[in-house]
């Protein structure tokens, strides 16, 4: 489904420069539910955006399909983003002027039947529920906990119906119970054919997944047996 | 040293009032290490922003060494929280703008001998090596990974040589070794004298505190035997 390859990520700050991603290859089938680990400052989140076409490499190539992103024009990109792709941010990218609920229901202006919140209001309400929102959905993004704020971003990644979800930290900022809540939660996506990768600092959760890819220093590297990272 | 008596906090929305707390008696000790454990939206952050000076409570009194907090004008108030009292946001809250070396000293512009960052230079090159975040001095906040976002946040609640620091979920972003690296550098000042009151959802790091005070419904209960809650 998604082909890396040498993919390499640099960031330039006037003469220094950051070599965030050196030379990875990662291979992902669809179906999949992956777990990215590793310490911080590794390259985790620079991965994910790559793989979720929110950035693209410095170098290497990707493919989606068998067809090379690089050759893709902005516009398909796009297309790809708001169709296909549901992604929960580290640091969860709310709006702050809308509700929760309104905050969920963004995505669905792109959606493919290009139904609006109005069509879909019981799936929103719904996955409100799923993630333990049912007496915030009026609230505003600065009315809310920390862990309220990620489970409102999670929710947001799912209204779309996408068909890979990318999830950077999803219970970075929960509960154990709330995290075994929104980890089940990806995983009855899973079930339903949904591709899951998913970045976590949680071992636990981590060990769950298909697979995991270990990074450390911007590349792939086999965790020792044992151990994940 | 701090002593909460019947503490409420209420937000109102319109029509609608949220009970974030509702009656909490809390009495931390000078020296004590007490963490603060509880599900997503239980009232953590709202207390710890009580006890840290941050915001003032609803009802219910609060003493601080003997002093009713409540009888005390704001310039006495912003005077404590600038002196004795270092603080580890949940959202970090880094000035965009600032390098982490600007970021980390800002508190000294208030600092008891008025010294400013040049004559604390090395104070705040060793906080960051303790950090592990020598290679990111020069950086800025949006040229940060999620977890070096937070590690600056660490930095910056201790360069000020608080009494006591209240920190807001300081590993969530975190693996386990630089957790583990974040959680001895506060029980190093812990052992140096200073009390520390931490929230946290890590159940190992929870219980390696002196005390743990649960929260569930903007309420303190006990435990159940054998779980932390
Ligand atoms: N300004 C506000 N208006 C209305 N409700 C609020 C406001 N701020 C917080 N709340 C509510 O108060 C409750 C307690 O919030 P708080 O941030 O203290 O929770 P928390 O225990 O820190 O949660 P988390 O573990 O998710 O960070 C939450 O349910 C939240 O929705
Ligand atoms: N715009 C930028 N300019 C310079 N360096 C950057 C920039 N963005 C990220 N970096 C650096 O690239 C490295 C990788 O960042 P990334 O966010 O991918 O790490 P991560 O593995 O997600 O970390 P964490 O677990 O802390 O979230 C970090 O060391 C970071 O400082
Ligand atoms: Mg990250
Ligand atoms: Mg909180």
């Amino acid at each position: 489904m998604i082909q890396l390859k040498n993919i390499t990520k640099d960031y330039t700050r006037g003469a220094e420069k950051v070599h965030a991603l050196g030379g990875v290859d990662l291979s992902i089938d669809r179906g999949e539910f992956i777990s990215i680990v590793g310490p911080s400052g590794s390259g985790k989140t620079t991965l994910l955006h790559i793989l979720g076409c929110l950035d693209r490499p410095t170098g290497g190539t990707m493919t989606i399909d068998g067809q090379t992103v690089g050759d893709l024009p902005e516009s398909a990109l796009v297309r790809l983003r708001r169709k296909k792709i549901g992604f929960v941010f580290q640091q969860f990218h709310l709006i702050p002027g809308l509700s929760v609920f309104d905050n969920i229901s963004l995505p669905l202006l792109f959606s493919r039947n290009g139904n609006g919140k109005g069509e879909n209001r019981d799936r929103i309400m719904s996955l409100i529920g799923m993630v333990g929102l049912e007496r915030r959905a009026r609230h505003h993004p600065n009315q809310l906990s920390g862990g309220e704020m990620q489970r409102v971003a999670v929710a947001r990644a799912m209204v779309n119906d996408p068909e890979i979800i990318f999830a950077d930290e999803p219970t970075g900022n929960l509960d154990t119970a709330n995290s075994e809540k929104i980890f089940r939660l990806l995983e009855s996506l899973h079930t339903k054919g949904l591709s899951i990768v998913m970045v976590t600092h949680n071992p636990d959760l981590a060990g769950r997944a298909g697979r995991i890819v270990t990074l450390r220093d911007g590349r792939i590297v086999s965790p020792p047996a044992g151990r994940q990272y």
